[in-house]
């Protein structure tokens, strides 16, 4: 059981900050986990670090609302890395972004089409632009409050973004 | 692998049977809020076996479309997704995964063979999704805590995904 | 003491549900509070219920992240007329919102001009471009992290969104 | 009355003597993460009295510019509201609060002249500004679990409000 703990933990210690650094696109930027009682591991638990780009070491708590959407979603994909499960369903993890990071996570996520399927809730133009596929939602009266209907778009049969500037 | 189809039926906002899909490598999800999309992502949870508490109901029976206003439309729902990977030889072979809802209890199919809830899971593992480690569903407004946790916390989150 | 809290709750539940018929700018829309057990008012507390436009009346923990904060923006309203400050302060309250109910929070606030001054953080343009004035915030690299700032716009000099469509 | 100018000293990332303003009736703070926009609302809470964990520190002296890196630039840091509002004859006038960090302990201003916390607060419930009710302050994240409060928690806040 430790065993396999202290692996898990190896193994995401040294992806977390290059994933942060790749997300980020600026290599200034640092994460680092560290286990809290090194003789101990198991009992005062495993903190977790981030540097935002430009910025100095300190607390998680001084971090802004975006900065710490970014820490998060590099934590989660270190540790997908470890036993990468073929799909993830991200729902609105844009909220609290602005356009220059959801650029950066849309641009991470289509990097990782190779091995990586995502499925995202967005209300923002920004980040399910960049989708190959859109499913758009709409709800219709029934007796009983709403019905969901569903309409799917295929994105990849129109140009890129670039070639449909007039 | 990959999820290629959601099949839907009677469950939450989703009235009758709707299919889903095809799911691309990079698919978005949009709409007016309150229109089902995170009803949808529900739909992702619950076929891949997650408990009722992290669907935003106390029992599964609450999942049956109309049940919250005490008008179940019927008294099953179901869902099922198409799971597409390459066998050995490189072909793409397709699975899929069925839970229904009857009354306040839950049965699992694989390719409409009915099995237990225990082989339903390790079928999924082999795929590599752990539905209790959930190290690839984000819910909404969860986002930010995953990097706040305390210490202690984050170990047991670290314990769950291992 | 008992009698002011009566006070307040009473003049809130009258305004609760005209104000979120207002923001949601649907007669359909229903909210209301109520006191959990009448004859002893203070033990069990206060329960706030609403109903969506075109949906039936269903538990809070049904409604999507959108509708909550509509929810919640009506109590805000609500509850603040009780004994109302000159301003406001609200900090990205749109992350939630789609385009269309930004639209009305945004129409809201501008019907109220003559009575409440309001102060909002947004990162969404649909949002912002309804302001008078735009305070810009930019962050300038120093010795010891970033520097803020500021610029600040007034936007009343140009003419309204509508007589600049080309 | 309404809030018209807001000016900052070392207060967060705000480095130096800073203005900012005017502000209108509906003014939008806008620019990107990490830039400084939930400083500002800080620097108005902490103006009109806010306790410091309601500003993401635990200490005041903490929000000195620099202090949570161990460089503070200055043993001061410092926020000035100027608002105005028409007296009885409809004439606007002003009047400038003010509090400052003196190491770790906060002073507080009215038009220059020094004055306890209770006048303070007592001058800022003139213009109908409760600090302790907050009624009229949405921080960040904060907005949807106004809605979702139970039954006892919303009593207190109807408590703190009346
Ligand atoms: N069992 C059910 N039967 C019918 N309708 C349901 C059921 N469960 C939930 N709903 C309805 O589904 C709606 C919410 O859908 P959902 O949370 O998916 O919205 P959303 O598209 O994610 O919106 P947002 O953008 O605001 O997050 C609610 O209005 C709720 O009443
Ligand atoms: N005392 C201080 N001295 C210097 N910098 C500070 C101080 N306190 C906080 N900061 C910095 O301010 C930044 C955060 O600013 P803030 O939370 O206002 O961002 P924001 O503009 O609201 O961003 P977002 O859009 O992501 O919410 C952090 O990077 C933090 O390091
Ligand atoms: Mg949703
Ligand atoms: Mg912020």
């Amino acid at each position: 059981r430790r065993g396999t703990l202290m692996d898990c933990f190896n193994f995401v210690a040294e992806k977390i900050d290059e994933t942060y650094k790749f997300i980020s696109r600026n290599p200034g930027a640092q994460a680092y986990l560290s286990v809290e009682n090194p003789d101990e591991p198991f009992l005062d638990g495993i903190s977790y670090n981030c540097v935002a780009p430009g910025k100095r070491f300190r607390p998680m708590d001084n971090l802004s609302g975006g900065e710490k959407t970014i820490a998060a979603l590099a934590l989660i994909f270190a540790v997908h890395a470890y036993r990468p499960s073929p799909f993830f369903v991200l729902d609105e993890v844009d909220a609290a972004l602005d356009n220059t990071n959801i650029g950066k996570v849309a641009d991470y996520i289509k990097g990782r089409r190779e091995d990586l399927q995502c499925i995202v809730i967005s209300l923002k133009e920004e980040f399910y632009s960049k989708a190959d596929a859109l499913i758009g939602i709409y709800a219709k009266q029934g007796r009983t409050g709403i019905q969901s209907q569903v309409m799917t778009f295929d994105l990849t049969q129109y140009e890129d973004d670039a070639s449909q500037e007039i | 692998g990959f999820l290629e189809y959601l099949e839907i039926e009677d469950f939450k906002s989703y009235k009758g049977k709707i299919k889903v899909g095809p799911f691309h490598k990079f698919t978005a999800i949009i709409g007016p809020n309150g229109s089902g999309k995170s009803n949808l992502m529900d739909a992702i949870s619950f076929v891949l076996g997650e408990k009722s508490s992290n669907m935003r109901v106390s029992r599964v029976s609450q999942l049956i479309h109309g049940a919250p206003v005490g008008e179940p439309v019927a008294n099953t729902a179901r869902v099922s997704a198409l799971i597409k990977m390459e066998n050995e030889e490189g072909h793409l072979e397709s699975i899929e995964f069925m839970r229904v809802i009857k009354d306040n209890s839950t049965h699992f199919y694989i390719d409409d063979c009915s099995v237990s809830a225990a082989d339903y899971r390790s079928k999924l593992e082999t795929f590599n999704i752990f539905i209790n480690s959930k190290n690839f569903l984000v819910y909404q407004g969860k986002v930010e805590e995953i990097a706040m946790k305390n210490p202690k916390e984050r170990m047991t989150m670290f314990e769950e995904i291992s």
